[in-house]
């Protein structure tokens, strides 16, 4: 199954 | 001093149930937005160029912490026709909101405490999308609000000439299909959250059309177009354990 993602992985918070 | 006036306080409507209050950047060159929901799966990115207010006036960089949750009570009585503006002066701590409806000439006016909020700067990096799809924007609020009355998410194959919107749930499944003039560079199926797409939907009424741009394991962009501006929302993809 697919499992959803948080933003976190591709955007970046300095 | 800083002063703004909007035509299109229907901007409002479409981010409230993302983000409940945010930091509006306003400079010289325009006012913009960039937060992140709750969940951590959807980034909502404003920009409203100066050209597109009138008047627009900014003589210094401010930050003024609004919350959205009031603002859309304030323009939802207002109703559609009114317009929104903005002013500040040299005290940060408090801003002004006056709603004017232009048939009746009414106006309203409020000050407002400025909030203090803790938010994280994002960095969203620059994406080759394997597709970019422009539609109707009505017809993809149809199709996700139809869509999303019995089913939870839904799985978007795109095609060189069509986009399928198919999903499925306890009572069944469901598909749309609707075809379109864009580029591909191939092939590609991936599913997203129907609840979220609904969301970011109640942003048809800033623009005709809206484009999707989407790539397997990357977070999905849906964009509107506004005057002077667009209004962007990115979704994390499902990845495969």
């Amino acid at each position: 199954g697919k499992k959803q993602t948080t933003l976190g992985r591709f955007f970046t918070l300095p | 001093l800083f002063h703004a006036r909007f035509e299109q306080a229907g901007l409002v409507d479409a981010i409230k149930d993302l983000i409940q209050d945010s930091d509006f950047h306003c400079r010289d060159s325009g006012i913009a937005l960039r937060n992140m929901d709750n969940s951590q799966v959807a980034v909502v990115v404003i920009l409203l160029e100066a050209g597109g207010f009138l008047p627009y006036h900014c003589d210094r960089r401010l930050n003024l912490g609004i919350s959205l949750t009031s603002l859309t009570k304030i323009v939802h009585y207002a109703g559609d026709e009114a317009t929104l503006a903005l002013k500040a002066n040299d005290n940060p701590d408090t801003f002004n909101l006056v709603l004017e409806c232009l048939q009746t000439g009414c106006i309203i006016k409020y000050d407002i405490k400025s909030r203090d909020i803790d938010q994280e700067h994002l960095e969203i990096p620059k994406t080759d999308y394997a597709a970019t799809i422009t539609i109707p924007s009505a017809e993809f609020q149809r199709i996700c609000r139809n869509l999303s009355q019995l089913l939870e998410s839904v799985a978007n194959e795109a095609s060189e000439e069509r986009i399928k919107f198919s999903s499925s749930g306890d009572i069944g499944s469901g598909s749309a299909t609707l075809r379109h003039n864009s580029d591909l560079t191939g092939p590609i199926a991936l599913t997203i959250s129907l609840k979220y797409l609904v969301n970011f939907s109640k942003a048809t009424a800033l623009s005709y059309s809206v484009t999707l741009s989407l790539s397997s394991e990357v977070p999905q962009l849906v964009e509107y177009k506004v005057e002077s501006g667009f209004a962007r929302f990115y979704f994390a993809p499902q990845i495969g354990e």
